[in-house]
């Protein structure tokens, strides 16, 4: 009479709790497991029902072209932007160390004007690739350090623009209508940029879809890059970023060296978020 | 809102006078889910529900509520006997100076609280000096500087010293220029990155501070329940500063935190602007978790 080897309600409640504490989130994780049973009913297996999970988070995040876009034989403009604190800076070191290894020229914008040494911050990063660093003095028109990175790029012929922003909290009204004059500025002078990064730091809970949402409609976010990966928080948010919002992860940081920066792999990631 | 979740889910249990057992039930299926959207720690919710179960069933519903706003009222309750925080957040050495030390994950806004906690003290009366140990990350010294200038703190900084030499530095410092309050800020770490939790644990008890505080961004998920429980064991803090709240995360994150440690919340900050900074008060974030 006894069904042995299907899967108990205790199964269920962990398979669960593997994706409310990767902060999947709650509906997401209500939604896939309700879906889930009902696709398991002849399992008795719970690791087959785990793989089946593994597969179809894999296929939310797609396997989709995840490099950086890029202008090839022109400028390539990158545009960083993200709350307070994720990792913009450092992450736009980390990316610049990488375009330098490929024998490319890099500008970096300091449009963070606001925040005590935050462009000292960025000369720092900057001096470790060799990358040059177009700055104003503190409190200046972040759009106008924008437009001064385009003008230095294009003249001295640069390949690479990266647009560095100050954090700014996406329930601030007038910094997201900064933040959108900043993207428009650099449009008018070169075209729409070729990237623009949303940084999200991993250990962020269900807030960051509310910044997804906001940053690209202020923005036109194209990209994630996932922050702080190398702690112990699984970064589950991306998942309804990519879902809700068709934003792909195309970076992860991994700690807070020149080189701790990787491609996404949906793959690694699945089975670091199941593990 | 939580409440009128729980009001539409009672109007098919009736009830007389007593908060029934099904009615509990039913309310605490949607408390769990209002917990968990606020990225409190499944399993602090667990027995956060369980502890709410206990008080709910049977008890007299009061004549000026509804069953469901005597649940509410149950579970606020509850709350802000977790998230703590009281009148006097600091403690003072009766032999000065008070040593503070500022401690916690990269980017939750430790720096920048440093230099807010700075001021508020002076406007208190008390005369700070805060002291710049973040070596690692590029300009953070340059940071803090910075900040004490703006809110007029002095800051000690050292070059061709280790952390651990320049917070006993700055202390001395401090006892040499008579100020009453030494505010230490480190470098953000992570609570698996075994190195740097020994030098925050090397750091504390080279300079003994009265105060630890844990500085935890108020966006955080489900991972602060695990790096609360490994920041209490590696480096064991006093009190918590819950960062960021003026932006729209409900925070549940704090709940994890005291319920894990044990240790009251203690500041809030909740601006980008140095002033924006005070001693916490449970009774607005227990409302804002709920949602
Ligand atoms: N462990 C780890 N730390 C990181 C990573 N990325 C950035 N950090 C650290 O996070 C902290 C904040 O980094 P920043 O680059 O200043 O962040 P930001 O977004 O530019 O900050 P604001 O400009 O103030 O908004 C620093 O201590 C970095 O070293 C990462 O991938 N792993
Ligand atoms: N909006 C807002 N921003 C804040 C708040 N507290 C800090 N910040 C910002 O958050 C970012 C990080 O702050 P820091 O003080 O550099 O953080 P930290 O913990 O010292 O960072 P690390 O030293 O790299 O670990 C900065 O952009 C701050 O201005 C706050 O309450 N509200
Ligand atoms: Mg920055
Ligand atoms: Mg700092």
């Amino acid at each position: 009479i006894f069904n042995r080897g299907s899967l108990t309600e205790e199964d269920w409640e962990d398979i669960e709790a593997l994706l409310l504490q990767a902060d999947v989130g709650v509906v997401a994780t209500q939604r896939m497991i309700a879906d889930l049973r009902e696709r398991s009913k002849k399992e008795t297996d719970p690791e087959a029902v785990v793989q089946t999970l593994h597969a179809e988070l894999v296929a939310i995040l797609g396997d989709g072209d995840r490099s950086l876009a890029r202008n090839e034989g022109g400028l390539t403009i990158w545009l960083v932007t993200g709350v307070n604190g994720t990792g913009k800076t450092t992450t736009i070191g980390k990316l610049a160390g990488r375009l330098a290894r490929e024998g490319k020229s890099v500008v970096l914008a300091a449009a963070d004007t606001f925040r005590a040494a935050a462009d000292a911050q960025l000369e720092t990063w900057a001096s470790r690739s060799g990358a040059e660093v177009v700055k104003h003095a503190a409190g200046a028109d972040p759009a106008a350090v924008a437009f001064d990175g385009v003008r230095a790029a294009k003249a001295r012929g640069s390949d690479f623009l990266i647009v560095d922003t100050a954090g700014r909290l996406h329930t601030k009204t007038s910094l997201m209508e900064e933040l959108a004059k900043i993207r428009r500025v650099v449009e008018r002078e070169a075209g729409p940029p070729h990237e623009v990064l949303l940084v999200l730091d991993a250990t962020t809970g269900q807030n960051g879809i509310a910044q997804a949402r906001a940053f690209t409609e202020a923005a036109g976010v194209t990209g994630i890059a996932l922050t702080k990966l190398d702690g112990t928080a699984k970064g589950g948010i991306v998942i309804a970023c990519q879902q809700e919002l068709g934003l792909p992860v195309k970076l992860v940081g991994l700690g807070e060296g020149i080189e701790d920066l990787a491609p996404f792999d949906p793959h690694a990631f699945v089975d670091a978020l199941l593990d | 809102t939580l409440s009128e979740r729980l009001e539409s889910a009672f109007k098919r249990l009736r009830g007389r006078g007593k908060l029934t057992e099904d009615q509990v039930n039913e309310a605490l299926k949607e408390v769990r889910t209002a917990l968990l959207e606020a990225d409190v720690h499944l399993n602090v919710v667990r027995e956060f529900i369980s502890r709410v179960r206990e008080r709910a069933v049977g008890q007299e519903v009061l004549k000026s509520l509804s069953p469901a706003q005597q649940v509410v009222k149950i579970v606020h309750e509850e709350l802000v006997g977790i998230l703590g925080g009281s009148a006097k957040p600091l403690s003072f050495s009766p032999k000065p100076p008070t040593v503070v030390m500022i401690a916690g994950l990269q980017g939750s806004g430790k720096t920048t609280a440093a230099g807010k906690l700075a001021g508020w003290l002076k406007r208190k009366g008390k005369r700070p000096i805060l002291v710049a140990c973040d070596l690692q990350r590029p300009a953070a010294v340059q940071q803090l500087v910075l900040l004490g200038e703006q809110v007029g703190v002095p800051v000690v900084t050292r070059d061709g010293m280790s952390p651990v030499e320049v917070a006993a530095a700055g202390v001395e410092e401090a006892i040499r220029t008579n100020r009453d309050v030494v505010i230490v800020d480190t470098a953000g770490r992570l609570h698996v990155d075994e190195e740097l939790m020994q030098e925050a644990a090397d750091i504390k008890r080279r300079i003994n501070p009265l105060e630890t505080l844990f500085v935890a961004d108020s966006m955080t998920g489900q991972d602060a329940a695990t790096v609360a429980a490994a920041f209490l064991e590696r480096v064991d803090f006093t009190g918590t500063v819950l960062t960021k709240l003026d932006g729209d995360a409900r925070g549940g994150a704090a709940l994890s935190i005291a319920h894990i440690s044990g240790r009251p919340l203690k500041f809030i900050s909740d601006g980008e602007k140095l002033d924006a900074f005070e001693p916490f008060h449970p009774d607005r974030l227990a409302s804002r978790i709920l949602g």
